[in-house]
């Protein structure tokens, strides 16, 4: 019988990431990691 | 965020766009329940408002900081981003908060190690003056859900953010839920004075007992103690460890006869939501029969004197440790909530003892997960629940991998039940919300460990057959204690639920006992969730409108034959163009029309002076030639 630790699916894939990993690793560079700031202001 | 202009209405109006994961759509519900029963922000689907946030699936977990105006507003709940605390999270920032160590008085609590931050992301630990930024008169707080962790933007393995008080090393980057201090400046920039969901939480600390009342008509009372000679020991809040403190209440049934009774009424409450969670510790210390019983008395137009109604039983109560109790109630009238003990047949060296009383309009867990001497598994073995029925009749337990260096890994498991070949396979879309209760006495102060997963009928597994299919058709022969066997399906879920630092801090583990509550609920109702307001019938022009896309929220009409799209527009704000595809608002429109104004009169100002300055020059050589002119031009200009 497969040990219970190997009969599990894992979706954090063994690592404990923040909000800031998430998004560091999809390679977005926003403000402070995680803040959208608004195009508009830039536009205008 | 400084201004009140980025403020948003107490209820805020959303919309969950489909492209959404259907697990991401049911945590955010969650999530909106926190806000619900700790603040004063509530949530509505949008029906037309101006201003809107849409929470959308993107790349990553953002948003926006306040209130923009902008009419829909974004925020991305993307892969990886559906935790509770992450929404909570990100709303924050939507509501107008910045992250906790860009306050002004940063450098006074942590220290920031640039030369480990991430080469290009040094802007990231900048700090807001408080000309931009309030604090809200609240102290800097290591343990907010809004604080970077201790390896925000590490180009290495060392901490960028050293706090200066050592025992906040590891604290800092929580993602549990709200704090305290979360919850004040929350509460405080939005003046709350109360919330939807919470109703009452009593830990008889106080000599009023919460203003709860003995009833007449019943043979005894149940009297405010701190210990009983035969149990327990200490009450349930304080677990014997503050001197002269801890209080709860106690029916002493070690005297008296068979069938006595003494009933224990709340404060009149008055529902706002029409469904309610009541939560309590007992302890038995009495008789194997003495049991409690829970009803509610509604106060009616038709009985204004109150309608005593039976809501639930409670038999065969451990004895010698307290046991948490949750009791659904679905009550729309004002009404009291009313504590029954009896005294069953036999001896009793005690009696029964309440303690925590926590009553909100919030949905109870299904099922609770009771694992005793905690402290001695953990680190050391992993253990299993005993299995559960879901409201659909799906079977299942849970899996706790406890026996991992630093953290607590969580599992879902469907397993072979009575009603499989009545269900659905692959089982779909039942949502698996798994919390580890902190147990503070007071709801609103709890901050549980709270994680979700979504079977998804199409999801396979690596030999191709369908990961939630049956258990007994893809899963592995098990068996429960008795030595009854079972199949298991294979688990689905964490191994980074919890940190075992973070599980022995706050309440989690209490008088050694856990609690982990289980709620397995069928979401395919989230399946579509975008709802646009749309007034205007589209069943008419399908085939003049089959071809055209609207962006944005436009809406395609026909008009003399011709597919057009009509857009969405706001207070301040419009979208434009053949499909919606431009953006306009007046912010812009004003804008650019003071500045075209400014660059005009800028213009014409350097016109005006260069043709002063020519014509002076013009008339003064005039005026050098010919000295007749000097008396009477000379004043000219």
């Amino acid at each position: 019988l497969p040990a219970p630790g190997e009969f599990v699916k894992d979706i954090d894939e063994g690592l404990d990431r923040d909000i800031f990993d998430i998004n560091e690793d999809l390679g977005l560079d926003l403000f402070e990691g995680d803040i959208k700031l608004e195009e508009q202001g830039k536009n205008s | 965020i400084i201004g009140d202009n980025y403020r948003w209405p107490h209820t805020i109006p959303y919309v969950l766009e489909d492209s959404l994961d259907m697990n991401a759509k049911g945590v955010i519900l969650n999530a909106f329940e926190r806000y619900r029963l700790k603040t004063c922000i509530d949530f509505k689907p949008w029906s037309g408002e101006a201003n809107y946030i849409s929470v959308f699936k993107e790349s990553g977990c953002w948003s926006s900081v306040g209130n923009r105006h902008v009419g829909k507003q974004q925020l991305s709940i993307g892969d990886n981003c559906d935790r509770i605390a992450t929404v909570q999270h990100e709303f924050l920032h939507a509501l107008g908060f910045w992250h906790e160590q860009s306050r002004a008085d940063r450098d006074d609590y942590v220290t920031i190690v640039w030369d480990r931050i991430l080469s290009g992301r040094e802007h990231n630990f900048n700090i807001y003056d408080d000309s931009v930024s309030d604090s809200l008169n609240v102290p800097y707080d290591y343990t907010s859900v809004m604080h970077y962790s201790k390896t925000a933007f590490q180009n290495g393995t060392e901490p960028t953010i050293v706090t200066r008080i050592s025992d906040f090393e590891d604290v800092i980057g929580q993602r549990m839920d709200f704090s305290d201090y979360d919850l004040l400046k929350l509460n405080r920039l939005y003046n709350c004075s109360s919330s939807l969901s919470f109703m009452d939480s009593c830990d008889f600390e106080l000599d009023n007992i919460c203003g709860m009342i003995q009833s007449s008509g019943d043979s005894a009372d149940w009297q405010r103690v701190s210990q009983v000679l035969g149990g327990p020991e200490n009450d349930h809040s304080n677990m014997g460890q503050c001197k002269d403190s801890g209080f709860f209440m106690h029916f002493n049934t070690s005297s008296g006869n068979a069938g006595a009774t003494a009933m224990l009424e709340s404060r009149i409450l008055y529902p706002k939501r029409g469904f309610q969670c009541l939560e309590f510790y007992l302890y038995n210390s009495g008789g194997e029969s003495d049991h409690v019983k829970i009803y509610t008395r509604e106060y009616t137009a038709a009985h204004p004197e109150g309608v005593l109604t039976l809501r639930r039983e409670i038999n065969e109560i451990p004895t010698g440790s307290w046991q948490l109790y949750y009791v659904t109630l679905q009550v729309t009238e004002k009404f009291r909530v009313a504590f029954e003990g009896l005294k069953g047949p036999g001896s009793s060296s005690g009696g029964l003892s309440i303690d925590d009383i926590n009553l909100s309009e919030t949905r109870c867990p299904h099922h609770i997960w009771h694992i005793q001497n905690f402290t001695q598994l953990l680190g050391s073995q992993n253990v299993y629940s005993p299995p559960f029925y879901s409201p659909e009749g799906y079977a299942y337990q849970i899996y706790l991998n406890l026996n991992s260096l630093t953290n607590v890994g969580i599992y879902f498991h469907l397993i072979s039940g009575a009603n499989d070949d009545q269900l659905q396979w692959p089982c779909p879309w039942q949502q698996a919300t798994m919390t580890l209760l902190d147990q503070n006495p007071d709801i609103r102060q709890r901050m549980s460990n709270q994680r979700s997963i979504t079977t998804d009928p199409t999801m396979t597994d690596d030999n191709g057959s369908y990961f939630w299919d049956r258990p007994s058709k893809v899963g592995v022969v098990a068996s429960f204690p008795n030595g009854t066997q079972f199949s298991r399906g294979r688990g689905y879920g964490t191994s980074a639920f919890i940190t075992h630092e973070r599980m022995k801090s706050r309440e989690f583990i209490k008088g050694d006992d856990v609690y982990i509550l289980l709620t397995v609920e069928d979401i395919s109702y989230l399946n579509s969730t975008s709802n646009v307001p749309d007034p205007v019938p589209t069943s008419t022009i399908y085939n003049a409108c089959s071809e055209v896309e609207c962006q944005n929220g436009g809406i395609c009409t026909v008009h003399e034959g011709r597919a057009e799209c009509k857009c969405p527009a706001g207070e301040d704000w419009w979208y434009m163009g053949q499909r919606c595809e431009k953006r306009g608002s007046t912010h812009d429109t004003i804008v650019i029309a003071v500045s075209s104004t400014v660059t005009v009169f800028a213009v014409m100002l350097i016109i005006t002076i260069v043709s002063v300055y020519c014509t002076r020059r013009k008339y003064r050589k005039k005026a050098s030639s010919n000295p007749a002119l000097d008396a009477q031009n000379q004043h000219a200009f």
